[in-house]
């Protein structure tokens, strides 16, 4: 399953 | 954090830094995009729109990047705007910016991960990211040359995003983490770059100066 978290990035 | 994304960071900052010094030790932005560098001053600002909703104490290096990314291409634009305006290369700058920002607010509206304000935002900058070097690519081909230190610009400009790609080849293995939009548009991003990759490694390294076919 993958997870698409908020975006932590720059 | 991995390493390809601390030096993709670091990369994307060498890039900004190299920018600002050129236009102030030369006093000149010959050769550089005013526009490009409005690009990516609406990318910083739409993305890390979050900065001035909610603002936070500046308690991470996070923020304080955000801080630094937005203020420095704030403060080139100012350079090459107003400051330097003089040594502005308008003429040859001619790429229509509209051509990029339409189309990427459009796919914005089309293809995002959820249909709210922020998260329209983020996706426009990430869309915008990846086509917002075009028209510095464009005048380069238009005068035919580049000097140095702007192909050192463009080179750690490049880097930032290709080092990206390995921190998202990373986060897929070891933490399972997949943000295709990023993705999609880094890869485009990176892709291109690549002629100019190539004619930074043929010529530059070797002390040439790049001069494209006219």
């Amino acid at each position: 399953q993958f997870t698409i978290k908020d975006h932590d990035e720059l | 954090m991995n390493i390809f994304r601390l030096f993709g960071d670091l990369s994307h900052l060498a890039a900004i830094a190299i920018l600002l010094l050129k236009i102030w030790k030369t006093r000149s932005c010959a050769g550089v995009s005013g526009k490009t560098q409005l690009l990516f001053a609406v990318c910083f600002i739409t993305r890390y729109i979050d900065l001035f909703l909610h603002f936070v104490s500046l308690y991470n290096t996070e923020k304080v990047m955000k801080l630094i990314y937005i203020s420095a291409s704030v403060f080139t634009c100012y350079l090459i705007f107003f400051k330097f305006k003089a040594t502005y290369d308008g003429n040859h700058d001619s790429m229509r910016a509209e051509f990029l920002i339409v189309p990427a607010a459009g796919l914005a509206c089309l293809i995002n991960t959820k249909f709210d304000a922020i998260e329209i935002l983020w996706t426009f900058s990430i869309y915008l990211e990846a086509v917002a070097i075009l028209p510095q690519l464009f005048l380069i081909s238009k005068t035919g040359e580049a000097e140095t230190i702007t192909s050192h610009y463009l080179f750690a400009q490049g880097s930032y995003r290709a080092l990206y790609i390995l921190n998202w080849i990373y986060r897929y293995h070891y933490e399972s983490h997949v943000d295709t939009i990023a993705i999609v548009a880094g890869v485009v991003q990176t892709i291109l770059y690549c002629d100019f990759f190539y004619l930074y490694i043929t010529k530059v390294v070797k002390g040439q100066k790049i001069v494209l076919p006219a």
